[in-house]
C-alpha cells in the first residue's frame, strides 16, 4: 500500500489499502472480510491470518476501540505483518499458524480514527449521532453487554463515556460482537488492544468478583507479562479490571468472557503518563516487538490448552 | 468545524490522597473542561490513583491557581500539547 509504514501511523485510508494488499501478497496466510459498515459508511475490514486449510481454534484480536489510541492499531497491523514474515522461517510462528487463525480487526473504531486525523486528535468516542442531543458518539468500550451502563459508564452522551442507548448500539460493536457469536465455537481468545498505562487486564472489570478461572487467567498473564519485559524491561501490572484499575461496565473483554471465550484479555500498551496518546512514532517498534511477545505467549497457551 | 489545535494545553497529574481530595478533583472537573486520559472519566477517581487529564489553553492558569490554593501536589505531564502531537511524527521516513 503506497505510504504504509510499520513504524508509522498510517491514516485509515493507508491501513484499508494495506488490508487488502497484505491478503493479495500473501493468499496462503491472509485473507480479508468485511464484517459491517460504520456509522459513516466505511468498511470494517477483517483479516484472516493462519495458513489456510482444515478449520482451526482461533484467536481473535481487535484495535483501535479508542480512536486516539494510536498505537493500537499500528500493533496490529505490526502483528500481522511478524505473522507473514516469519511464517515458515521461525518454528513458533509457523506452528501457531499451523494451528490456529488469527481473526485481527485492525480498527474498530474507524470513524473516531478518521477524525482524529482531520478533526480532534484527542477523540475517543465512535462518530454516531446521540438522539435529543448535539453531543456525538459513543464510548465503544461502554456499549457491551456485560453490566451494560451501570458501573464506571455514562448515560449522558456527551459523556466520553457514554454508553450508549443500549448494548450495541453502535454499528462498529453490533458487527464486532455479531462476528464473535457467529464463530463462537471456534472463537478461544480474545485480545483488545488499547492504550495507555502499561497493564494486561482479564475479566471481571464491571463487578469485583473473580471469574472460575482467575488463577488461570492471572497465571497466563503473570507469564505475558513477563516476556513482554524480557525484552527491553517494561513493566506491566497484571489482573482483573476491576481490581487492578476501576470498575468499568459494558468493556468488550467482559462481553466475551462471558460469552464464553475464556481466555479474554485488554492490553493497555506504552506508556505510563510521559506521552499517554501521544506516543512517538520512534516508540512503534519497541512497543510492538515487546507487545508481540505477550501475545504470542498467550496465543501458546491457547494452543496448548484447547 | 476548524481542526481543533492544542497549543498551551497541559496534561497534568495528580495523585489524589484521601476522599475529600477526590472530592476536589470531582468539583474541578464540574466546573472546568476537564478530559481525562486516566482514568477514564470522573467517576472512577479514588485515593492512591493517579489522575492524568488535559486541560485547554484558556483554563490552565485557573486549574494550576485551583490547586495551588488546595496545596495538592501536581505534576505537568505535557506541557505543550501541540508541540507533544507534532513529535509523535518523528519518523523522518514521512
Amino acid at each position: 500500500a503506497i505510504g504504509h509504514n510499520y513504524e508509522k501511523y498510517n491514516n485509515w485510508d493507508t491501513i484499508a489499502a494495506w488490508t487488502a494488499s497484505i491478503a493479495a501478497e500473501n493468499p496462503d496466510l491472509v485473507s480479508r472480510s468485511q464484517i459491517g459498515t460504520t456509522y459513516e459508511g466505511r468498511p470494517m475490514y477483517l483479516l484472516k491470518v493462519g495458513k489456510s486449510g482444515s478449520s482451526k481454534n482461533a484467536v481473535f484480536m481487535d484495535c483501535g476501540f479508542h480512536a486516539r489510541e494510536w498505537i493500537s492499531p499500528a500493533f496490529c497491523q505490526w502483528f500481522v505483518k511478524e505473522a507473514v514474515n516469519k511464517y515458515g522461517t521461525d518454528n513458533e510462528i509457523t506452528s501457531l499458524l499451523n494451528n490456529l487463525d488469527f481473526y485481527i480487526l485492525p480498527v474498530v473504531n474507524i470513524d473516531g480514527y478518521v477524525y482524529t486525523w482531520t478533526n480532534n486528535r484527542m477523540w475517543r468516542k465512535t462518530r454516531s449521532k446521540n438522539a435529543n442531543s448535539n453531543c456525538i458518539g459513543t464510548d465503544p468500550n461502554r456499549n457491551f453487554d456485560a453490566g451494560w451502563c451501570t458501573v464506571g459508564a455514562s448515560n449522558n452522551p456527551c459523556s466520553d463515556t457514554y454508553c450508549g442507548s443500549v448494548p450495541e448500539s453502535e454499528k462498529e460493536t453490533k458487527a464486532l460482537a455479531d462476528f464473535i457469536r457467529s464463530k463462537k465455537s471456534t472463537i478461544k481468545a480474545y485480545l483488545t488492544i488499547h492504550s495507555y498505562s502499561q497493564m494486561l487486564l482479564f475479566p471481571y472489570s464491571y463487578k469485583s468478583s473473580l471469574t472460575k478461572d482467575h488463577a488461570e487467567l492471572n497465571s497466563i498473564s503473570k507469564a505475558a507479562v513477563n516476556q513482554l519485559a524480557s525484552l527491553y524491561n517494561t513493566k506491566y501490572t497484571y489482573g482483573s479490571g476491576a481490581a487492578t484499575i476501576y470498575l468499568a461496565a459494558g468493556g468488550s473483554d467482559d462481553w466475551a468472557y462471558d460469552l464464553g471465550v475464556k481466555y479474554s484479555f485488554t492490553f493497555e500498551l506504552r506508556d505510563t503518563g510521559r506521552y499517554g496518546f501521544a506516543l512517538p512514532e520512534s516508540q512503534i517498534k519497541a512497543t510492538c516487538e515487546e507487545t508481540f511477545l505477550a501475545v504470542k505467549y498467550i496465543a501458546n497457551h491457547v494452543l496448548n490448552n484447547p | 468545524a476548524e481542526p481543533h489545535t492544542f497549543h498551551g494545553e497541559k496534561v497534568f497529574r495528580v495523585i489524589p490522597k484521601n476522599e475529600e481530595e477526590v472530592e476536589f478533583i470531582k468539583s474541578l472537573a464540574s466546573n472546568t473542561e476537564i478530559d481525562f486520559w486516566f482514568p477514564d472519566s470522573v467517576t472512577q477517581i479514588r485515593p492512591s490513583l493517579h489522575v492524568d487529564f488535559r486541560v485547554e489553553f484558556h483554563q490552565v492558569l485557573d486549574v494550576q491557581s485551583l490547586l495551588a490554593q488546595k496545596g495538592m501536589k501536581y505534576e505537568v505531564l505535557i506541557n505543550n500539547l501541540e508541540l507533544a502531537l507534532e513529535k509523535e511524527f518523528d519518523n523522518n521516513a514521512r
